[in-house]
């Protein structure tokens, strides 16, 4: 069960990076998860986010926003993880993750009008547009944004 | 390519860094 992102082949099998999102009088509980063709699940990312983020993720994937992508030549998957602190405005934070490896590192914390994420053909840089069309790049290796 | 690939695959292990990254990079598409 869940909300597929993003379907790729890893070692000659499919896989798919799922959201799972559960909705409770409290808030909503938000997981992402790498699965596998046998169902084997990896956890990404598990957090909480207060009842209006819950609705505006619920959106986000109603208006079909692609916020994941895979960056050429497609052993990176960079993903969007909703963060909704206590004591923070709440933001969508960038991660990319070598999908060989496992290994993962931040790229970015950008907000909720985040509508498609893509990434340019060099596989370096990584493309953000946002719900008026306005495109912002970031580094691929967490250097930051880039003019 | 898998020479790429595998150049890629040390950055994203933080085996390289950026610097050197990018020497190879260039060295490749040359």
């Amino acid at each position: 069960p869940g909300n597929c992102w993003q379907l790729f082949a890893l070692r000659g099998r499919p896989h798919a990076l799922l959201a799972r999102v559960s909705h409770f009088s409290f808030g909503t509980n938000a997981k992402l998860l790498l699965v596998d063709s046998e169902g084997d699940e990896n956890l990404l990312y598990d957090g909480t986010l207060a009842p209006g983020y819950g609705r505006a993720l619920d959106a986000l994937e109603g208006m079909e926003a692609r916020l994941s992508t895979l960056v050429p030549p497609g052993d990176i998957l960079v993903y969007a993880e909703p963060h909704d602190p206590p004591a923070d405005e709440a933001y969508l934070r960038l991660v990319a993750r070598h999908l060989e490896s496992g290994h993962s590192w931040p790229l970015a914390r950008v907000p909720w009008t985040l509508r498609r994420l893509g990434a340019d053909a060099s596989g370096e840089i990584v493309i953000t547009t946002d719900n008026k069309g306005q495109q912002r790049r970031f580094d691929i290796w967490g250097d930051g944004e880039l003019p | 390519d898998a020479r790429w690939l595998q150049l890629r695959s040390w950055r994203a292990r933080g085996l390289i860094d950026a610097e050197v990254y990018r020497r190879y990079r260039q060295r490749m598409a040359q």
